[in-house]
C-alpha cells in the first residue's frame, strides 16, 4: 500500500491511497484502501491515509475515527491518531495524517512503516522503524 | 499554519534486519516522492493534485505494493485499487479490481471529477478507464519476479502476507523457515 496526505497554506486538505493488497489474497477481495473512512478519509479538519491489514482497518473505520475524535471530542491530530492506532489490534495498523493547521503525525503499531513527511517550517523526516 | 505533507509506502512486519539492498532503494524513493510533493506545494498546487502526483510516483516504483510491484492474488493475477478524497468538499473517488490501468489513483480522481458516483469496480472501472483514455498496459507489466516468489512462498505456507513480508532468500531456505503467524502477517 502507498498513500499521501497534504494540506496547503490555506488549510485545504486531501488524501490519496493506492494498493495491491495481500499476497495470495482471494480474487475479488477488496481491502481498506478504496473504502471511504477506512483506509482513506479527508474533511476540513484532517486528511488520513492508512496501511496494514485491510480487514482490521475496515472493521475499525480507522481514518474516519481519527477525524471523528478531532471533530466530536476536540482531540489534536496527534492525540486522535495515536489513540486510534493504540485501540486497533497490534501489528495491523499504520497511518499518516495532516491537519488543517499544518500538523503532521505518522503513528503505527506494526514493526515498521515506510514513511516520510515535511512541513513549511522546515521539519522533514524519512523513516522505516 | 503552513503547508504540510506526509506519505507512506506501506506498513507491516518489516524486519530490522532488512538488507541494505532492499532498504536503500525504498528510502531513496521516499525521499524522491517527498521532494516532488514539497515542490508541488511550494508551487501552490492544490493538495488534491499534490497527493495524486505523489501516489502516482509511488505506484510507478516497483518496490512498493501498488501499481508496478503490486502483490499477486491466489491466481497469480494483479488486482489494484485506489481512493482519493478532498477535505473541504468531501468529494471522493475510488476504484477496485483494476488489472491494466497504470495509475489507479488517477482513475479514482476521474471517478470523482467525471462521474456522479464515488466508487467503480472491476469491469466497469476498466471500461471507464478506456473511455477516459488513461494509460493502460498488459497485466504482465505489474508483475515482478519478487512477487512471484512471494506468492509461491505464501502458497507453500498456505497463508497470506501483508506488505513487506520478505521473500525467504533461497540460501536461507536451507534452514527450516521459522515462519509463524507474525512473520506471515508482516
Amino acid at each position: 500500500t502507498v498513500g499521501c496526505v497534504a494540506v496547503d497554506k490555506n488549510g485545504n486538505l486531501a488524501a490519496a491511497t493506492s494498493t495491491g493488497g495481500f499476497v495470495n489474497k482471494m480474487v475479488g477481495r477488496i481491502g481498506d484502501t478504496p473504502i471511504i473512512g477506512a483506509g482513506t478519509y479527508a474533511n476540513n479538519l484532517c486528511a488520513v491515509s492508512a496501511t496494514g491489514r485491510g480487514e482490521t482497518i475496515i472493521r475499525g473505520t480507522v481514518s474516519r475515527d481519527v477525524a471523528a475524535l478531532m471533530e466530536y471530542k476536540g482531540l489534536s491530530l496527534k492525540e486522535a491518531a495515536a489513540y486510534v492506532v493504540e485501540c486497533n489490534p497490534r501489528g495491523d495498523v499504520g497511518l499518516v495524517a495532516v491537519s488543517a493547521k499544518g500538523e503532521v503525525t505518522m503513528p503505527f503499531n506494526t514493526t515498521g512503516m515506510f514513511r516520510a513527511c515535511a512541513t513549511e517550517d522546515g521539519c522533514s523526516e524519512v523513516a522505516i522503524w | 499554519m503552513g503547508w504540510a505533507i506526509a506519505l507512506h509506502g506501506g506498513a507491516g512486519d518489516i524486519p530490522l534486519s532488512l538488507p541494505a539492498d532492499r532498504r536503500l532503494p525504498r528510502e531513496a524513493a521516499l525521499h524522491h516522492c517527498l521532494e516532488i510533493g514539497v515542490a508541488a506545494l511550494k508551487a501552490r498546487r492544490h493538495p488534491l493534485d499534490v497527493v495524486e502526483l505523489v501516489v502516482r510516483e509511488l505506484e510507478n516504483h516497483p518496490n512498493f505494493n501498488a501499481g508496478k510491484g503490486s502483490v499477486l492474488t491466489s491466481r497469480g493475477t494483479v488486482e489494484m485499487e485506489a481512493c482519493i478524497m478532498d477535505g473541504n468538499s468531501k468529494k471522493c473517488g475510488a476504484v477496485s479490481g483494476l488489472t491494466t490501468v497504470v495509475n489507479a489513483i488517477s482513475l479514482a480522481r476521474l471517478v470523482m471529477d467525471n462521474t456522479p458516483h464515488i466508487y467503480l469496480g472491476f469491469d466497469g472501472a476498466e471500461a471507464f478507464a478506456r473511455e477516459q483514455g488513461v494509460e493502460i498496459v498488459d497485466s504482465s507489466h505489474f508483475i515482478t519476479p519478487e512477487n512471484i516468489e512471494r506468492l509461491k512462498q505464501a502458497k507453500e505456507a498456505d497463508s497470506v502476507q501483508i506488505d513487506y513480508t520478505q521473500p525467504i532468500q533461497k540460501d536461507e531456505k536451507s534452514e527450516s523457515p521459522t515462519g509463524n503467524e507474525d512473520s506471515q502477517i508482516g
